[in-house]
């Protein structure tokens, strides 16, 4: 059957670190952290992965307010690298490179 | 991806959006999201956990947007991605949107935005408003529009189908989505096309089809019945 996905709310009066925070009430930590691996390998190469992976750690502070909040908050949320959720949320970018 | 912007005889517009994407993973990860500003949405889109960015959303009682990928043949300028990103500090696509949702006062104020503000990389934004006659796809190359592309109810084109190619071209052979989706609109008719019939549209293969990750139906001046579905094993061929 079709089914409707969750629906979280989420309050842009709350800090972009901690405003994504209701993702946990849904989601299980490492089913995200692994569903997250699972999209990178499929969109980035290995190699390509690791060798871009410092770069775009470096990059972060080029990365515009609320989004770099929100993904910092993200990766502190999910315990995954800052470097892995700025991949993943330029998923569509680096795809089309 | 499909989105089709379409009007009907009572100047209704609607918005309904299949998105694809090659990795069933996301079917587990889609959400629906309500942006809140005390305490009330300001704006709501269809996402997945870990992505800030919003390839389909509304604006209620103003404006629907969805985002199409657009490739590019020309793959030798992905360095331009890059410059584009990093050295100019220009936007992914999907963060537009959200902007878009965030700041722009209407439908005419949400298509000046999606034309003109310079992104990363190129993309298609299909807008749909809340008056007869406001919908339209976006074409977008990095710095502006490549073009423009409106409904035009009165002379009888009351509807815009966008999946991944540039309209004014043929697609691939080997892609029917476009004529499909448009000879089923057509069958519809401008008397019949609501909100259920759209979703029928998108369901037919291969508009739906085994990538399609979650569907979205919508409607700017009734933002109550904004409704997406993940698409489950009888959208697959």
């Amino acid at each position: 059957a079709e089914l409707a996905p969750p629906t979280l709310n989420i309050s842009l009066d709350a800090d972009p670190e901690v405003r994504w925070k209701p993702l946990l009430t849904v989601f299980d930590k490492d089913f995200l952290q692994e569903a997250g691996a699972q999209v990178i390998d499929s969109t980035v190469p290995k190699w390509v992965h690791h060798a871009i992976a410092p770069v775009v750690l470096a990059l972060e502070k080029y990365v515009p307010q609320p989004f770099a909040g929100e993904i910092r908050g993200m990766a502190s949320l999910f315990g995954g690298s800052i470097a892995d959720v700025i991949i993943l949320n330029f998923a569509y970018e680096i795809s089309a490179f | 991806c499909t989105s089709i912007v379409a009007q009907d005889k009572s100047g209704n517009v609607f918005h309904g959006r299949n998105l694809d994407y090659p990795h069933p993973v996301l079917r587990n990860l889609t959400i629906n999201v309500d942006f809140l500003k005390n305490g009330e949405v300001q704006y709501q889109g269809t996402s997945f956990a870990g992505y800030v960015g919003l390839w389909t959303g509304q604006s209620p009682n103003k404006f629907t947007v969805s985002g199409d990928e657009r490739g590019t043949k020309r793959w030798y300028n992905w360095w331009k991605n890059i410059v584009s990103a990093f050295l100019l500090g220009r936007s992914p696509v999907s963060w537009l949107v959200r902007e878009t949702l965030e700041g722009a006062e209407d439908f005419q104020d949400a298509v000046m935005r999606l034309s003109k503000i310079p992104i990363i990389t190129g993309v298609y934004y299909i807008v749909g408003g809340v008056r007869p006659g406001e919908g339209v796809v976006i074409t977008r190359d990095r710095k502006g529009p490549a073009d423009i592309w409106p409904l035009d109810p009165i002379n009888g084109r009351w509807f815009r189908v966008e999946t991944n190619f540039d309209h004014w071209l043929p697609p691939p052979a080997r892609d029917h989505r476009r004529e499909v989706a448009n000879k089923a609109l057509n069958a519809t008719g401008q008397d019949q096309i609501n909100l259920e019939t759209l979703y029928q549209v998108l369901s037919l293969s291969p508009v739906c089809n085994g990538i399609t990750i979650y569907t979205t139906t919508m409607s700017a001046a009734h933002p109550d019945v904004y409704r997406s579905l993940i698409r489950q094993e009888n959208c697959r061929k």
